[in-house]
């Protein structure tokens, strides 16, 4: 299987060929591509022939035809209904993102379990009571949820959810998630990233 | 040096210690601290060996004694300020965020451009003007900023902050910033992270 840092590293190449398009460019070289990625051409070559390879030596890559390879590899083209469960600050900052909408994959569906929230409009989407998961992500046959519920609810969300047959998780809740074989899941740590960040800082420095 | 896995994992395990400590538990074994982290035994000693390791084989580990070990490692005990810059929905949640305050590293200030946002106070945090960076930079003696900008100001943002000799950026601006070597960038990119969790349920399924 691939190693989540290639579909990483092909979403960025995906960014960086939508942005060379907008200049109507139509034929680029990889190094172009790659360009400010700390990613070498090397890389870059193989990342592409896990799924088939495109584009010939020496002549460069047709942009619109890449972009849609990797489009398609994403499966971007496919829309995938998310629930994203705790419409807190977190949480209503996510619905207001535009950088989900580009994926194709929108939230089309929120829950709360406070009375004061269930109800609002967020960005378009009603904030549903938590008491009614089961019934709409069976509803909207949902197979991936947000998490930004507080850390100490979150396992009890996800359980629910795994009974209701939830295909892939990202959360951000700093808590270490116990799911079933079979469910992916995605951790954001913001706290961890930060902790890690001033680590490196104060190491050059000389600890 | 060492690459941040292993920091990371370092905040993970004083993550599971605090709880532990919490359960007024003095000496615990290795399993126990890295339970539900997907992480061996061997991986948790050699991590801890990198810094001289701790505990003796057999016997366990003294909760407390760990916990101040990680947290020097991890410099914790050092207090940090910390800029955050573009005060909108994400930063607006970060500036309102618990699980930083524990880090010992706080936002002290915070900046943005928007005439209606400057002199508001967010958590005890007045919104500066994007105009006195370089003043509160250097009054502060700020090391480490936090980029919740729109992505086409980022660039431009980082390119003062280097010149102000900033030593870390968190940045959360979807684009690839480019800066000089011996500053240490980590980036949270959620619309990646979201892509890769969607390949990975799509691909388990078939592509
Ligand atoms: N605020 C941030 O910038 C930030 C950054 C990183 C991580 N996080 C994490 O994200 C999560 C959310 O943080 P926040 O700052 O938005 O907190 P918040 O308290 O503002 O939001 C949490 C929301 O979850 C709701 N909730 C509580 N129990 C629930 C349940 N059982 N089912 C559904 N909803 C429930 C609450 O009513 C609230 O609206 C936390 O786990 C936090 O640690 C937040
Ligand atoms: N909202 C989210 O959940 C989310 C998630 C992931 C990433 N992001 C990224 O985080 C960044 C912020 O997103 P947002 O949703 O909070 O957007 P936003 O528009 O609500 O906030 C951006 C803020 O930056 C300020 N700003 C603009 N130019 C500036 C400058 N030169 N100097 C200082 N401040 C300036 C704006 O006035 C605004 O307050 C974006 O890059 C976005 O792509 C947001």
């Amino acid at each position: 299987c691939f190693s989540p840092d290639v579909i990483k590293r092909l979403s960025l190449y995906l960014r960086n060929l939508r942005k060379i398009r907008k200049e109507n460019i139509t034929v680029i070289s990889s190094a172009k591509i790659i360009e400010f990625l700390n990613v070498s051409a090397e890389q870059f070559r193989k990342d592409l022939s896990y799924f088939g390879g495109f584009g010939k030596r020496g002549v460069g890559y047709k942009v619109e035809k890449l972009i849609k390879e990797i489009e398609a590899i994403l499966g971007i083209n496919k829309k995938w209904p998310i629930a994203l469960i705790g419409a807190g600050k977190l949480g209503t900052a996510l619905l207001k993102f535009e950088g989900f909408s580009k994926l194709n994959s929108r939230i089309t569906c929120a829950f709360d379990s406070d009375k004061g929230k269930i109800g609002k409009i967020i960005n378009g989407i009603k904030i549903e009571d938590i008491k009614s998961l089961g019934k709409i992500i069976k509803e909207k046959e949902i197979k991936i949820a947000i998490i930004t519920a507080p850390p100490e609810k979150a396992q009890g969300i996800v359980d629910e959810l795994v009974c209701l047959k939830i295909r892939g998780i990202l959360n951000f809740a700093p808590v270490i998630l116990k799911i079933p074989d079979g469910i992916f899941i995605s951790n954001v740590d913001m706290a961890c990233e930060l902790e890690s960040l001033l680590f490196f800082v104060k190491h050059k420095d000389g600890l």
